[in-house]
């Protein structure tokens, strides 16, 4: 019984907002303004939920950074943890496998960091966790999608067959028991149709 | 290829790797 879990764990997976692609350097690929805009309604989104969240983690690419600087000031005092785990990447070869996009020597190595990543932030809660837990990822489109398959325990090749807006919110709550819920996936519902993008 | 996909829930989904 000291090894059983007896909280729930919330875990709100959050889409990077809208961001300048056409530099080929991390560093240059900053929010747009509209994404900005997109990550205070966001914020706002998560703030009038009127739960304590415990943490933001958050992948090291900048637009993911610039997403959790806005979404942080909706709310105080709430730890933030960086970590190169959640960056973006190709998680797995996508089935039906599309033509466009074929980064097969990719697949190696982003395929192993973010089913670590997946290993690593999604499972039930530690036995010694006492009171149900609430938690922030801010990262991207691949890894959402990819943790959403594995999650659910769907064929993990299917990610690409989902399809998130920026600034989403995609909410998933892990039993004691292990059982998993998906509660939202990318909701964008509480902004404004024309500020809804999927960049 | 990751985890189960017969359809059928692995109730130790999460007890089966050590976290890295």
């Amino acid at each position: 019984d000291n090894l059983r879990a007896k909280a729930t764990r919330h875990i709100f997976l959050i889409r990077h907002s809208q961001y300048n692609s056409e530099s080929s350097l991390d560093k240059d690929r900053t929010l747009t303004e509209l994404g900005r805009e997109q990550a205070e309604l966001t914020g706002c989104r998560l703030a009038s939920l009127g739960v304590k969240f415990d943490k933001i983690v958050h992948s090291s690419m900048t637009r993911a950074i610039e997403t959790t600087d806005i979404i942080s000031k909706h709310l105080p005092g709430v730890n933030r943890i960086s970590t190169d785990l959640l960056r973006e990447g190709a998680p797995i070869e996508p089935d039906p496998p599309v033509s466009d996009w074929k980064p097969e020597a990719r697949y190696y190595e982003d395929g192993a960091r973010i089913e670590a990543a997946f290993r690593n932030f999604i499972h039930r809660a530690d036995a010694k966790q006492e009171e149900d837990s609430y938690e922030i990822f801010v990262c991207h489109a691949n890894v959402i999608r990819y943790i959403v398959c594995r999650a659910l325990q769907f064929p993990p090749e299917g990610w690409l067959r989902m399809s998130l807006n920026n600034g989403s919110i995609t909410h998933l709550v892990i039993r004691p028991s292990g059982r998993v819920a998906l509660r939202t996936l990318g909701d964008s519902g509480f902004m404004p149709p024309d500020k809804i993008t999927r960049t | 290829r990751p985890g189960p996909t017969s359809g059928v829930w692995d109730s130790n989904w999460d007890k089966r790797e050590p976290r890295s």
